[in-house]
């Protein structure tokens, strides 16, 4: 039974792990290698999602310049100076990424500390 | 977020989680859908971390994201992290990093770090428990001994509350969705009883990654924010992890 009004609760449902329902698929695996240097360990996952990377660095941008243009301006002004402060090996894996995308060191830190900045 | 640790009737021990994200970031008028969630779940990925030829710890990541929101160390412990709402929240620990004060840890870097140093469940919950860091967070945390299973409450600065695993007193799961086990949920968003429900109705006997699944896989605790689901057991060191999709009607938080 499914409640037709939200919040769309229903029946506690069974039998969904056998054929992998409600799934749109599992993700690859990749190896990050910590004995390789920071700037090039992510290398081999962001060839394969570089496209999937840049769309979705994108649409932050799209999001944060509707809000005002200037903090887009301010992400690739300000932040690589930041990338600096961060404690080892994160900086220089944030580095590596955003060389191995081809995107702004700032719009990589960026994505990097949504997580953090939107418990608020 | 939705986060379980539970053990079945041996003591073994089960990790799992639904990780959502993107709230209020974008409105696919058209298709009904999170546009940040949308562009996340491509980016999806499982990340085995080695160190001299050996699997050190294993995580899943989004592609272009470093920190560790779910991880696992086998045979060692389990972690996930589920963000914690408050108006003191992260956007004022990032401030006061940006201005010169980095005595704190970026949430998801501390549990990378917890992953790369600590050897053991108790390790994990001492780092997590008092490190300084930026944003207000619950850090869900397995062991692969019989009640090792916690949810850490904590504020920037200081650790609020432990809601441990009692097992003498006959629990056998800990739950956590994104809001506070000592107070009720808000009504618009309560998650934690539906996923109890199901929890409890599926019963100790049952657990596993099957019975877990269905838990996370029945609405509102998958919505429309929901990335991923995950899947760990730490004694074999298993991570499974599965995109999902919440089909239509489908609550969006």
């Amino acid at each position: 039974n499914a409640q037709v009004l939200p919040p769309y609760t229903e029946d506690c449902q069974h039998g969904m792990y056998a054929n992998h329902a409600r799934c749109a698929g599992m993700p690859p695996t990749f190896e990050v290698n910590l004995d390789q240097d920071p700037s090039v360990r992510w290398n081999g996952v962001v060839q394969h999602k570089k496209k999937e990377l840049v769309a979705m660095i994108g649409q932050i941008k799209l999001l944060v310049g509707a809000i005002s243009p200037k903090i887009i301006t301010a992400v690739d002004q300000y932040l690589p100076e930041l990338i600096q402060k961060l404690p080892e090996p994160y900086g220089a894996e944030i580095q590596g990424i955003a060389k191995a995308s081809g995107l702004p060191d700032g719009e990589i830190l960026l994505f990097n500390i949504f997580y953090e900045i939107f418990t608020v | 977020c939705t986060s379980i640790v539970a053990q079945d009737d041996a003591g073994k021990l089960y990790h799992a989680r639904n990780l959502d994200f993107g709230l209020f970031m974008g409105w696919d008028v058209k298709n009904h859908t999170w546009l940040i969630t949308e562009y996340l779940r491509p980016l999806v990925v499982n990340v085995n971390f080695t160190r001299g030829g050996k699997t050190a710890y294993k995580s899943v990541n989004f592609a272009g994201y470093i920190g560790l929101l779910t991880g696992i160390k086998p045979n060692a412990f389990t972690i996930t992290l589920n963000e914690r709402f408050n108006i003191d929240g992260g956007f004022v620990g990032m401030l006061e990093w940006i201005m010169g004060q980095r005595d704190g840890h970026w949430t998801s870097f501390l549990t990378r770090t917890v992953m790369d140093k600590a050897s053991s469940y108790d390790e994990a919950m001492s780092m997590l428990t008092k490190e300084v860091i930026l944003a207000p967070v619950y850090y869900i945390v397995g062991g692969v001994k019989s009640g090792e299973g916690a949810v850490v409450t904590r504020d920037r600065t200081k650790l609020d509350n432990v809601m441990a695993m009692n097992t003498t007193a006959g629990e056998w799961y800990v739950l956590e969705t994104n809001y506070d086990n000592w107070t009720n949920p808000p009504f618009f968003d309560d998650r934690r009883a539906d996923a109890k429900k199901c929890m409890d109705y599926s019963g100790k006997k049952g657990v596993g990654f099957p019975s877990i699944f269905d838990v996370l896989s029945t609405k509102p605790v998958l919505n429309q924010l929901t990335t991923y689901t995950a899947l760990m057991q730490v004694n074999a060191g298993t991570l499974e992890t599965y995109i999902r999709e919440c089909p239509h009607p489908c609550y969006p938080w």
